[in-house]
């Protein structure tokens, strides 16, 4: 979900400047202690990134889902709107109470995008 | 990037058991090139668990795998949704008179049975009852139940006292399990019929010192239940197979999409565990 | 950007409950002023749509530059601790100007994401 | 999905110039399965352009396509960038020192010597000049004014008055065209070097009603400008082939990347237009 992303984007901005911060230190007073720190932010950024893809593809099939419950939604409102004009009753109210259920859907699924 | 895009949805997203059956599922997922999602309620209710399978039919995903929870909600659900061309599996729990094309799971009218029948050796034919379920909806909940009245029905010393439900929450496992020992002291044997309702039982049985008094089956293998038969404190569980659930359900799926033959039931092993069985 | 993303959601979301309105409308009055609203909504909600991918596609090309931008920070870090190591001091500080530069991008790439 | 990831990076992104440029480019992306990001200044501003070019290789893009503005930032620019394994193509303007692989556009020290040449026939040699152009950094602009100016200096009756620059942008063409128009009564002609210029200065006199005292010269084929060669406010035009800068910049690249041989230097067509060779 989005607040996942905005951690996760906010863990490698910080990690990247502490990262920064841990290499001009070492570069300017030489001690290894600022090496090892350096190499274990970096283990930590490298995991962070190899998460960049999980969270992010959770956000494309979400998307693809989106973008097909429109489809179902305007299929919906036409199978409505055919069987209204066949006077097909019980047909035009069952297709139109599903444009009223993937209606409410879609507001929904904004949040998770 | 992926071949097929399928989701499950089980009743209770977070729930220990029901992570094994993801993980076999999404072994296979990895496999298959098969996007999988794994969405539901977060915990147990079966109108969001209604909702996410009628979201996923309206996304047009290719596959649905979930639980045919209950005859009167899930099969018109699960037939609406082959309906529009989107295949359904069940898994764990069977809705057999829906379309679903396949159930892959225990079955487990015999797995209750089983476990009435170890609670007669166990207890020498001598018990007064208590059993906690899941829910009183749920068709393998129910079948459980039957499967295990069924096994001690000609048993003149097992009386079952109570029957009770936890709606898959451990809390409401232990509240009930507390409620008995309260209010049913005669009672001398528990049978937990989901994963979690053994592991609150043996705990509240614990807390009130009575594990060498009161007998406990329980059901699954969750980590918790073994480490209490390795107390003695749950003395069997009825093993069922998670992973492979999870991980046939994707196989037999794709192979549903491919047009080739599925068997339409295919039950997971189930047997009893006890101490002994542990290395 | 993540304000392009927002505002389309926003105009889905608004017209798919439009359309939801006109068709109601069509089948309580039978009139057809609705039916043509409601295709013409249906035809902007298809717009939308299309746009969608756009707008999304957009956020898969700047998160693999991100990810690939992590590479090029961490690999410049390594080569300044290299070129520090040999005290090579004009390598190490040219790598380290870079380890700042591409730490710079990385906050700033943070706000397309 | 795509087989490669280009970046081009113009001076201006929604100049309609550079539109075209885009344009063809992404024509021939699509074609050849090609990710084009298509990113730089939203108005002119250099070190906008060199930020993006050097983010571009961080991101580690396959090739990239750009102007080559100016020799002394854009080609150490350049040269860091192939040094990273980056291939860079020029558009539209070289940088031909540089460690570019290729340019692709106008040869424009000739399209500016053309217009030198058009603006001698048409005023029958007699002209007092202001020149418009893009930028004074920019090669391309030099190369403009240079050809410009070595096309009429051998000719009496022309003096160039004025060369001022807009950079890039229609506010200030129209500011500079204003300004030469009250400080300079004697200019009869103008000559824009940059897409934009022409218009903004055709606007300007039409503005004061010197439409049929004041010969116009402008540089490409925007609408706009199509459109004032019809009114008559602009004289003649000075043709190039964005489209074809865009699509075969995109080609090249493919060609570089896949190892094959590319010609260094390409030109595209240029040549003078006027009301005659319209439709
Ligand atoms: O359905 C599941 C059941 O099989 C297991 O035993 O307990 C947990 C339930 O959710
Ligand atoms: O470089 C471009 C130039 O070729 C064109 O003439 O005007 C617009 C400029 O950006």
């Amino acid at each position: 979900e989005s607040f996942e992303r905005f951690l996760l984007l906010n863990d490698i901005s910080q990690r990247s400047n502490l990262l920064t911060e841990k290499l001009h230190g070492y570069i300017l007073d030489k001690e290894n202690s600022h090496l090892k720190d350096y190499r274990r932010e970096k283990l930590k950024l490298i995991k962070d990134q190899n998460r960049l893809y999980k969270v992010m593809s959770t956000q494309e099939v979400t998307l693809t889902n989106y973008k097909n419950m429109i489809d179902s939604f305007l299929d919906e409102g036409d199978a409505t709107i055919g069987a209204f004009q066949q006077d097909e009753i019980n047909q035009y109210s069952n297709h139109f109470n599903e444009v009223l259920k993937i209606n409410s859907f879609l507001q929904e699924s904004t949040l998770d995008l | 990037k992926y071949q097929y895009h399928f989701v499950m949805v089980p009743e209770e997203l977070d729930n220990d058991y029901w992570r094994l059956v993801e993980k076999g599922a999404r072994a296979a997922a990895d496999k298959y090139g098969v996007q999988l999602e794994y969405v539901g309620p977060k915990q147990a209710n079966i109108e969001d668990h209604v909702k996410t399978i009628e979201m996923s039919a309206a996304s047009k995903v290719d596959g649905i795998m979930t639980q045919g929870l209950s005859d009167e909600q899930f099969t018109p659900l699960i037939n609406r949704v082959v309906e529009k061309g989107i295949p359904v599996i069940t898994v764990d729990t069977d809705a057999a008179n829906s379309r679903r094309e396949a159930y892959i799971g225990t079955d487990n009218y015999y797995a209750g049975y089983l476990a009435g029948k170890e609670l007669i050796a166990d207890t020498k034919g001598k018990a007064n009852v208590a059993i906690i379920t899941g829910t009183f909806y749920a068709n393998h909940m129910q079948q459980r139940v039957k499967g295990f009245q069924d096994a001690v029905k000609e048993e003149k010393g097992i009386h079952i006292i109570a029957v009770e439900e936890s709606e898959i929450s451990r809390v409401k496992a232990a509240e009930k399990a507390t409620q008995i020992l309260k209010d049913h002291p005669e009672v001398t044997a528990f049978f937990g019929t989901s994963a979690l309702d053994g592991i609150e039982i043996a705990q509240m049985v614990e807390k009130y010192q009575k594990q060498n008094q009161i007998y406990i089956i329980g059901f699954d293998t969750l980590p918790e239940t073994i480490e209490y038969i390795r107390k003695g404190t749950i003395k069997a569980t009825v093993v069922q197979e998670p992973y492979q659930m999870g991980y046939g359900a994707v196989t037999m799926m794709i192979d549903l999409i491919n047009g080739k033959k599925v068997t339409p039931v295919v039950h997971t092993e189930t047997r009893i565990l006890r101490l002994k069985d542990l290395p």
